[in-house]
C-alpha cells in the first residue's frame, strides 16, 4: 500500500505560502519540501505561479541539508550559463506567462534515491489599491494531497486595517471553509489556509487533491486622513488617496475599431460593455463614438451631454454597431482626439469641467482589436500613428487603450498610451470579456482630482519616484517613495496639490518622527529595511516603464539605472535573471529564474526573452510526467539513474502569447 | 453656547450666553446682500441628567447663497457643497480648498479659517474632550476675524454687533460674589444691570485659551440683543 501523498516514488511533505504585508509592500516565501522514496534518483519539479507585477528576489535549493543560493546577475551573463546547462542536456527553470495575472516559475532538479530536496522561492510585489481594496492574488494548483498545506498571511498596516477577507474558488463545502481562518484588529491582519488531508480530498476516497483556484487576500486601510507616511531607516513612503471629493465629470471619445477582425464574439461584447458604460455615465458627462474599420463614422458631429435622451440615443447606436472591413485605427483616433480639442476649444463643455476632463479624464478609449492579420487602411505605420497621436494630443488628455484578444500588437498600443500618459490593457476574449472591458471603464470612470502633484521640501529628499499624476481615481491610490538627505530629521511635510471637480484642493501631511516611531513599532510584524525595498521595486518599476518609449541615450541610461538598482536589490526584472548552480556528479546543473515581458518591443529584450520562454528539445530525453500542486508541479523521470535528465513532453517553441 | 463681543474701540468687551435646548439651530449672521448665513446647532452634554445644563454649539451651517456655496461644520466631519457637488473632509485632514473668491483651510484636529474673497473671514474651532467622558462631547467654537465686507444690514445673534454701537458702564458696584463686581450698562435704550466676568478666546491656544474680561449680560442676553432670543431660531442649518 502507497503511503498518502507518495506519487511515483515523491513525497512531497510539506508547502507553506508565507505571505508578510508590511504597508502593501507584500514579501511572499513558497516553500515545498518533498523526499524521493523510490529506490533510484528521480526528478522533481517545481512550479509556483506568481503575479506578473511581481519581483522574485532569492531562490534557494536545499538536498539533503546542502543548500544551493540563488544570484541574480545581468540577464546576458545568466544567459551564457543557461545555454551552457541546457546544450549538455540540463534542466533549468524558466518563468513564463501564465494566464492574465500570472507567471509560472518553474525548475526541476533531479534527486537521489532517499534524498530530501526543499525549494524556497521568494517573491515582492507592491500591492496597489483598485477600487478601494488591495488585492494578494496567490494560485493553488495541487494535484497531490499534501501532509502539511498551509497558507499564512501576516498583514501590518500603520493606518489600521477596515476591512480583510481571503476567498478561495475552490472551497465549496464547509468542512474545507473551516480550514480558512481570516482575522483583523487594528494595524493587524491574518490569514491561514491550512486544510488537513482529509480536507483536501476531492471526495472521501479519493487520493487527488480538490484544491485547485485562486486564493485571493483583499483588504483596505482606515482612511480617517487622507494620506500616510511612513518613514524607516532615511527612507520614506507616502501614501495618498483622499475621500469624499466629488467625482470630475468627463469627456469621454469611444474610438471603437469594426473591422473585420472584430467581427463576431468581440463585437458582441463590445456592444455589451458600453451598453452597461451607458448606463453609469453621469449627466455631466459628454461622450461620443468614433467607429473605424476602413473608414472612420461618428455617431455625433461633437461631444454631446450624457442626458437621458442622448444616452437613450446612444444605446441606439451601440446596438447597430457592426464590424466588417478593413482598419483604420489612425484617422479614427485623430478624429476622436480632434472632436476633444474642438470642445474645449469652442467652449462647448463648461469651462470648469473642461479644463479638467480635456486634461484629465478625456478617455480616447481604443478598443482597437487590430486585424489579424492585420489590414490596413489609410496610415499603417505604426511608429507614424504614434506619431500623429502624440502630435495630436500634445500631452492634454490620456489615451487608454484596450486590445481586445492575443493576436494584436499589444507594444504598439502600450506604447502609444505610455506616451499619451494613458494605459494599456489587454481584454482576453473569454466569456467576461465585457467585464473586463467595463471594469476597466469602472477604474477610470471617476476621476477626484486632476493635475496631482505631491511637493516635498527643498533639499530634503532625493532619489524621488513619480510624484506628479494626470489624475486621482476613486478608490486608488498614489505612492510616492524616496530618501532623506538628513536622516535625523524631526519633523516631514508634504504638499499634495490637485484640481478638484470644483475647486482646487492641498493636502499637507505632517510627520512627527516621534509618533512615527510609535506607529510602526510593531517590529515582528515589519521586515527590516521595507520601505527601502518598497521604494527600490517603484522606482525599478518606473524606469522600465519610461524606457518602453525612450530612445538612444535615454533608453541606456534608463536601462543602467534599472540593471543597477536590480542587482543591488535582488530583483529578477527583465534586465535581470537569477541563476542557481548546483554541482552534480563533477558538473554543474543550472536553475534560472528570468521575468518575462509582454512581447517584442525592441531588439535589446526580444533575443533574450524568446531563449528564456523556450524550452529547448535535446533529444534523445526522456518525457516528464508532470503532476501539479499548490504553486507547485511534481513529476517524475522515468530514467535510470541520477544523472539523467528529463524535458517536459510538450515544448512550446515560442514566446508566449504575452 | 456663550457669546462674546469685543469692541476694540472701547477696548471692552461684553458676553452673554444663550441658553437654547439641545437640537435648536439659532441663526447666528445673515447678510442679505452678501447672501452669506451662518447658523448654529446647539448640543448639550452627554447625559440629558447632568446637574450643570451647559450647552454648546455641535454643528455649524455656514452658506453663500450668491455662489451656491455651503459647508457644515460637525466635530466629526466638514462637508462642502459646491451646488450639488458634495466634497467631505475629516478633522484630521490638512486640506486647503480654494476657488474663485472661497478659500477654506482645515487645520488638522485644530480650526478651519474660511475666507470669502478679501474682508469675511471666519475660523471655527474645533473643541475635543476624552472620547470616553461621561457628560462633555466634542464641540465647536465659532470666531468672525473679518467682516468689513459685510453690509449694513447684517443681523443675526453675533451679525447685529457688526455695526458701530453705544453702550455705557457705570455705578461699578460689589456684586454677589466678591471678585465680580456688577455695574449698569446703558445699551440700546436698556439699562441692564451686568457682572464683571472673563470669557476665553480660544483661537490661539484650544487647550487653555486666552481670557477676555468682559461685561456679562444675564437672563440670555435681553436687553443686549435685538428683540428676544426665540426670535433667532431658525428651523434647519441652511
Amino acid at each position: 500500500s502507497r503511503p498518502l501523498g507518495v506519487v511515483d516514488g515523491i513525497e512531497v511533505y510539506s508547502t507553506k505560502i508565507s505571505c508578510k504585508v508590511t504597508s502593501r509592500f507584500a514579501h511572499n516565501v513558497v516553500t515545498t519540501r518533498a523526499v524521493n522514496r523510490a529506490d533510484t534518483a528521480k526528478e522533481v519539479s517545481f512550479d509556483v505561479e506568481l503575479p506578473k507585477t511581481a519581483f522574485i528576489t532569492n531562490f534557494t535549493l536545499t538536498i539533503d541539508g546542502v543548500t544551493y543560493p540563488g544570484n541574480v546577475k545581468e540577464k546576458e551573463v545568466a544567459k551564457k550559463q543557461y545555454e551552457k546547462a541546457v546544450s549538455q542536456g540540463k534542466t533549468a527553470g524558466l518563468v513564463k506567462a501564465s494566464g492574465r495575472k500570472l507567471e509560472k516559475f518553474t525548475v526541476s532538479v533531479n534527486v537521489a534515491a532517499g534524498s530530501k530536496v526543499s525549494f524556497e522561492l521568494t517573491y515582492e510585489e507592491l500591492l496597489k489599491r483598485h477600487k478601494g481594496k488591495y488585492e494578494m492574488y496567490l494560485k493553488v494548483q495541487p494535484k497531490q494531497l499534501i501532509k502539511h498545506f498551509e497558507i499564512e498571511a501576516d498583514i501590518f498596516e500603520p493606518q489600521g486595517i477596515s476591512m480583510l477577507d481571503a476567498e478561495a474558488s475552490f472551497i465549496t463545502n464547509d468542512l474545507l471553509g473551516s480550514a480558512l481562518t481570516k482575522s483583523f484588529s487594528g494595524k493587524k491582519g491574518h490569514v491561514s489556509f491550512k486544510p488537513s488531508l482529509d480536507q483536501q480530498r476531492s471526495c472521501p476516497t479519493c487520493t487527488d487533491s480538490l484544491l485547485k483556484g485562486d486564493f485571493t487576500i483583499t483588504y483596505d486601510v482606515n482612511r480617517e486622513s487622507p494620506a500616510n507616511v511612513q518613514i524607516v531607516n532615511g527612507y520614506f513612503v507616502h501614501f495618498f488617496a483622499p475621500q469624499g471629493l466629488p467625482v470630475v465629470s468627463k469627456n469621454v471619445v469611444f474610438v471603437i475599431d469594426v473591422s473585420g477582425s472584430m467581427h463576431g464574439q468581440k463585437i458582441k461584447q463590445t456592444k455589451d460593455a458600453l451598453l452597461k458604460i451607458l448606463e453609469d455615465m453621469k449627466e455631466d458627462d459628454y461622450l461620443n463614438f468614433i467607429l473605424f474599420s476602413g473608414d472612420v463614422t461618428t455617431w455625433k458631429g461633437n461631444l454631446v451631454q450624457a442626458t437621458p435622451e442622448s444616452i437613450q440615443q446612444a444605446r441606439e447606436f451601440v446596438m447597430n454597431m457592426n464590424a466588417g472591413g478593413m482598419t483604420n485605427i489612425n484617422d479614427g483616433l485623430l478624429r476622436g482626439i480632434s472632436m476633444l480639442n474642438t470642445a474645449r476649444e469652442v467652449n462647448a463643455v463648461p469651462e470648469r469641467s473642461t479644463s479638467i476632463t480635456e486634461l484629465v479624464q478625456t478617455v480616447a478609449g481604443a478598443v482597437a482589436g487590430l486585424g489579424t492579420p492585420p489590414s490596413p487602411s489609410g496610415e499603417s505605420r505604426p511608429k507614424k500613428i504614434q506619431e500623429n497621436v502624440r502630435n495630436a494630443i500634445r500631452g492634454k488628455f490620456p489615451l487608454y487603450n484596450l486590445g481586445f484578444g492575443n493576436n494584436l500588437n499589444y507594444n504598439f498600443l502600450e506604447s502609444m498610451a505610455l506616451e499619451n500618459h494613458g494605459l494599456a490593457r489587454r481584454i482576453y476574449e473569454d466569456s467576461d470579456a465585457n467585464l473586463q472591458l467595463q471594469g476597466f471603464y469602472e477604474e477610470v470612470a471617476n476621476p477626484l482630482l486632476t493635475g496631482v502633484e505631491v511637493e516635498y521640501p527643498e533639499n530634503t529628499i532625493l532619489d524621488l519616484t513619480q510624484n506628479t499624476y494626470q489624475h486621482f481615481y476613486d478608490g486608488s491610490e498614489i505612492v510616492v517613495a524616496g530618501r532623506l538627505v538628513d536622516k535625523d530629521l524631526n519633523s516631514f511635510k508634504a504638499d499634495v496639490k490637485g484640481h478638484g471637480a470644483v475647486n482646487d484642493l492641498t493636502f499637507t501631511e505632517e510627520v512627527d518622527m516621534k509618533e512615527m516611531e510609535k506607529a510602526l513599532r510593531e517590529r515582528e510584524y515589519i521586515f527590516g529595511n521595507y520601505i527601502e525595498r518598497l521604494w527600490a521595486y517603484l522606482t525599478i518599476e518606473q524606469l522600465l516603464e519610461k524606457r518602453k518609449n525612450a530612445h538612444g541615450e535615454e533608453k541606456k541610461n534608463l536601462t543602467a539605472q534599472a540593471l543597477d538598482l536590480s542587482l543591488k536589490y535582488h530583483f529578477v526584472t527583465p534586465l535581470t535573471s537569477m541563476v542557481v548552480t548546483k554541482p552534480e556528479d563533477s558538473e554543474e546543473q543550472t536553475a534560472i529564474a528570468d521575468k518575462p515581458g509582454e512581447g517584442p518591443t525592441d531588439a535589446e529584450v526580444i533575443p533574450s526573452m524568446a531563449y528564456l520562454t523556450r524550452y529547448q528539445p535535446q533529444p534523445p530525453q526522456t518525457p516528464c510526467h508532470h503532476g501539479e500542486f499548490p504553486g507547485s508541479s511534481w513529476g517524475k523521470a522515468q530514467g535510470p539513474g541520477p544523472s539523467t535528465s528529463c524535458l517536459p513532453r510538450s515544448q512550446p517553441h515560442r514566446v508566449d502569447g504575452d | 453656547p456663550h457669546f462674546l463681543i469685543q469692541i476694540p474701540e472701547k477696548g471692552d468687551a461684553i458676553c452673554f450666553n444663550i441658553d437654547g435646548d439641545p437640537g435648536t439651530v439659532l441663526r447666528l449672521i445673515q447678510d442679505p446682500v452678501t447672501g452669506l448665513t451662518v447658523n448654529g446647532q446647539v448640543i448639550g452634554d452627554k447625559s440629558p441628567d447632568s446637574k450643570t445644563r451647559k450647552t454648546y454649539f455641535g454643528k455649524l451651517g455656514i452658506a453663500n447663497a450668491q455662489m451656491d456655496f455651503r459647508i457644515e461644520v460637525r466635530p466629526d466631519k466638514i462637508t462642502l457643497w459646491n451646488g450639488a457637488a458634495q466634497s467631505t473632509f475629516s478633522w484630521l485632514d490638512t486640506v486647503t480648498v480654494a476657488q474663485d473668491g472661497l478659500s477654506v483651510r482645515i487645520n488638522r484636529k485644530k480650526n478651519m479659517v474660511v475666507s470669502f474673497g478679501d474682508g469675511v473671514t471666519f475660523v471655527v474651532v474645533l473643541h475635543q474632550v476624552w472620547k470616553k467622558h461621561p457628560i462633555h462631547q466634542d464641540f465647536l467654537g465659532f470666531y468672525v476675524v473679518d467682516s468689513h465686507r459685510m453690509s449694513a444690514q447684517t443681523h443675526g445673534l453675533l451679525g447685529q454687533f457688526f455695526h458701530p454701537f453705544e453702550f455705557k458702564v457705570s455705578d461699578v458696584h460689589p456684586g454677589s460674589d466678591p471678585t465680580k463686581p456688577d455695574a449698569t450698562m446703558v445699551v440700546k435704550n436698556h439699562r441692564l444691570t451686568v457682572t464683571r466676568g472673563s470669557q476665553k478666546d480660544y483661537r490661539k491656544d484650544v487647550s487653555s485659551g486666552t481670557k477676555v474680561a468682559c461685561w456679562f449680560v444675564h437672563n440670555n442676553g435681553q436687553g443686549l440683543i435685538d428683540g428676544v432670543p426665540s426670535d433667532y431660531i431658525v428651523p434647519d442649518l441652511f
